[in-house]
């Protein structure tokens, strides 16, 4: 506001309408990047198909009706959840597979997370959604193995290792909120998950290049409440 | 609360709409389609301010910082956003995730008189 003004707002009257109006939505850009933590707006090099994005949702939507308690009981997921109007900035975020290096029997898949994320929010959940394409009958062991990079940064080390049975073409879900909130604690951005079957499928998820089974991570954070002293 | 209308120089909300199409932000921003940045603007009369009954009201905080900085300020009042909603976004990160989020307090829905 111009030096003297009483108010942010008062100044702006005196302005022509075309300057009220640029300064009005530089304000709004401002305002809206300050919340959401970026320096600037993205640029967007990989726009995701609206496939999917629609089987992700659609995915998610199922899951918690899977994981939903008995009719009559509150239902929030498992997640502590804040009454509305607490004013603490929560996220949902949808973080999409990228092929990695692979062989006949393995495959690796790079999943990014922002800087914005790491510090200044407390992960509440974080769930792997993949996609099995059994080449057959029977059951298929696959192990899932998430990796984090070794403190050089140069090797990875595995975090956690869990096998899981494909019996059928399914989704699959694994809890990896643990490593998701250790990766960002060590200042890294990038979830590695690994995918091993024990015979030659070929590779195991040949629906990695598929849009509407493109494995994915979906977060649920809550941005850190600076410590607030209540005076009484 | 007041919406602006006509000449009236009351305290008043000044609606405003930023169309994200028209500032090149709808590739990044899947929904909503535009903010509506609403502001209070305009005159709160001399015998608004220091009403005893604002002793209750929940912008005594804010009086009791004006007073504290500037003393004459009290016999003024402000024209302030006495009800807000937060913003819901739907957008790409710089990763290209997709991520929802509410913005608490971002929409103004009426101003009021301090």
């Amino acid at each position: 506001a111009p030096k003297g003004v009483w108010c942010p707002a008062c100044g702006l009257s005196a302005l022509a309408p075309t300057a009220q109006r640029d300064v009005l939505i530089a304000l709004a850009k401002q305002s809206i990047l300050s919340k959401l933590h970026l320096p600037d707006r993205p640029n967007i090099t990989q726009p995701t198909s609206r496939g999917a994005l629609l089987t992700a949702l659609h995915r998610m939507r199922a899951q918690r009706v899977d994981t939903a308690p008995p009719p009559g009981m509150p239902h929030d997921g498992g997640i502590p959840r804040l009454r509305p109007g607490m004013g603490v900035q929560e996220y949902e975020i949808l973080s999409f597979a990228e092929s990695g290096s692979s062989t006949s029997r393995s495959v690796r898949l790079h999943f990014h997370f922002t800087r914005e994320l790491a510090g200044s929010t407390e992960i509440l959940q974080a769930t792997l959604y993949l996609f099995w394409a059994v080449p057959g009958p029977g059951t298929h062991p696959v192990i899932v193995r998430l990796l984090q990079p070794d403190p050089a940064g140069l090797n990875t080390t595995v975090a956690s290792e869990t096998r899981l049975e494909a019996q059928r073409d399914v989704w699959a879900t694994l809890d990896v909120a643990q490593a998701i909130q250790s990766l960002l604690g060590q200042g890294s951005q990038r979830l590695t998950v690994e995918l091993e079957v024990a015979e030659d499928w070929g590779s195991p998820l040949l629906a990695v290049h598929s849009d509407s089974h493109r494995p994915f991570v979906a977060v649920q954070a809550r941005a850190r409440t600076p410590h607030r002293v209540q005076r009484r | 609360g007041i919406d602006c209308s006509g000449d009236s120089r009351m305290c008043c909300l000044k609606e405003f709409f930023v169309d994200f199409k028209e500032i090149g932000w709808e590739d990044w921003i899947i929904q909503p389609e535009g903010y509506h940045m609403n502001y209070c603007a305009g005159l709160c009369p001399l015998h608004m301010a220091g009403i005893p009954g604002l002793a209750a009201s929940f912008h005594t905080a804010v009086l009791n910082l004006i007073k504290a900085n500037n003393a004459d300020a009290a016999v003024d009042s402000c024209c302030v956003p006495t009800q807000r909603r937060p913003l819901s976004l739907l957008y790409y990160d710089r990763d290209s995730n997709i991520v929802k989020t509410d913005i608490p307090d971002m929409i103004v829905d009426a101003c009021g008189c301090t």
